[in-house]
């Protein structure tokens, strides 16, 4: 997982919640290390940017956390509701 | 549109209220509900009808914590409240998180607002990426009395049940898109170093550091003022932003807006009682002055003696030659003043009193 160098674990955390919750992100086979590029969550994280009208670069910058600890509706913005 | 396009196949639907939050008197939650309902029956053929025995369509329930649907709530903030797409049993029911305070004011979490953004789920609508949508996913909160569907909104639920019955259909605003290339503007002013420029109920915001521009709405960075600014400019020496709406003004420093505003422009600055509106305003910091642009006249204003300048109003047209009669907007950068009129943007140079370039008012976002 490309981080921040300086994204604290807690924000990782974070970023992994808010994907699986609503942008699908499966938890089997996410590893938060993966070599860069590769990772699903590079993926979920520049479809959650575009969708955000943020700059899309599959990283947990402060922009993306700030969105992502804004208060929010609980349906998911992809997939449906299970 | 919820993926599988769900929908009710009846225009008539009803609602129970399950249960009721501590938070509010259950007359304000019962018009909170039915408010929320109202915004979607205004601009589609569906109505609402609220039922207390039988079992509704729409059910409504505060809920803690897990709740027993799969989805459980998170305690305060974070997740607000979750909908079901239309369908029998838990379908299009709308469920509240009961550790959230809710409100029916500007406080978090306005009850009216976030139900009207659940009821959209419960009639088959999806998330927006609009950022000026009701269904745009984060919470946004402007006028407690007032939520306005945007044409991305009215355009989703006509698309599932058809135009409202009303002669006159509805329509919506729409967000400003940075590379629309029809894009005008409202007000425009320099800030601490970016530009911002300022369209219905959003600003754009231009920052040397980003070359794109952010999107958002004035009420993210000052909740207090209104929409539809109509001029703006930065004294930066002061540190300060005036924005200007009808008669009155308001001063904000970084986040906040200082106390003791709205102010009347008659007052502060000595205009005429036949001035009703400023179109465009900014402020050279060399000279301390501030110009202001209403109808096809400009006055100065010194910052330092803090009165008009004498012999003002001019004409724009004799001392601004080539942009035109009168200005929607405009700012000082770089000894350069741009005003924008229409899709249209002059860069002019005051040295030579002369329009050197004329450029797509949306210059600025490198589109």
């Amino acid at each position: 997982f490309p981080a921040h160098l300086e994204t604290k674990q807690q924000d990782l955390e974070i970023v992994q919640n808010y994907l699986e919750k609503f942008y699908d992100l499966k938890t089997e086979g996410v590893r938060i290390a993966k070599k860069k590029g590769s990772s699903p969550v590079v993926e979920k994280l520049k479809k959650m940017q575009k969708f955000f009208g943020l700059k899309v670069t599959g990283k947990p910058d402060d922009e993306t956390l700030k969105v992502m600890k804004q208060p929010r509706c609980g349906v998911p913005d992809v997939s449906q509701f299970a | 549109i919820t993926e599988g396009n769900p929908k009710w196949e009846k225009k008539d639907l009803t609602y129970s209220i399950e249960n009721y939050t501590p938070d509010l008197a259950k007359e304000d939650v019962d018009n909170a509900i039915r408010k929320a309902f109202k915004v979607w029956s205004d601009v589609s053929p569906l109505t609402f009808t609220k039922i207390s025995q039988g079992e509704a369509d729409i059910k409504i329930s505060f809920n803690y914590g897990d709740h027993n649907d799969n989805s459980p709530f998170d305690g305060p903030n974070g997740i607000l409240a979750h909908a079901f797409q239309p369908g029998p049993h838990i379908g299009g029911d709308a469920h509240f998180d009961e550790d959230e305070n809710w409100t029916k004011d500007h406080r978090n979490y306005n009850l009216y607002r976030v139900a009207a953004h659940e009821f959209g789920h419960s009639l088959g609508l999806g998330h927006s990426s609009d950022i000026g949508a009701l269904m745009f996913p984060s919470y946004a909160f402007s006028d407690p009395n007032d939520i306005q569907l945007s044409q991305d909104d009215i355009d989703g639920i006509q698309a599932i049940y058809g135009p409202s019955d009303n002669v006159i259909q509805p329509t919506g605003p729409t967000t400003p898109q940075a590379c629309d290339r029809k894009l005008t503007f409202d007000a425009a002013t320099t800030f601490r170093g970016e530009k911002m420029f300022f369209k219905d109920r959003f600003y754009l915001r231009k920052s040397p550091y980003d070359s794109e521009a952010e999107v958002n709405f004035i009420s993210l960075f000052w909740p207090s003022l209104p929409h539809g600014i109509e001029a703006a400019h930065e004294v930066a020496e002061k540190d300060i932003v005036r924005f200007f709406k009808g008669n009155k003004y308001w001063v904000i420093r970084g986040l906040d807006v200082l106390p003791g505003y709205p102010k009347n422009i008659h007052n502060t600055f000595g205009f005429p009682k036949t001035v009703q509106k400023i179109d465009a305003a900014f402020s050279d910091e060399y000279t301390g002055k501030t110009y202001f642009f209403v109808q096809n006249k400009y006055w100065r204003y010194d910052e330092q003696r803090r009165s008009m300048d004498a012999d003002f109003p001019k004409l724009i047209t004799n001392d601004f030659p080539g942009i035109g009669s009168k200005v929607d907007a405009v700012f000082s950068d770089n000894e350069f003043i741009y005003f924008f009129r229409g899709t249209r943007q002059y860069k002019f140079e005051p040295q030579k009193k002369r329009v050197v370039a004329v450029l797509k008012s949306n210059s600025w976002f490198n589109c």
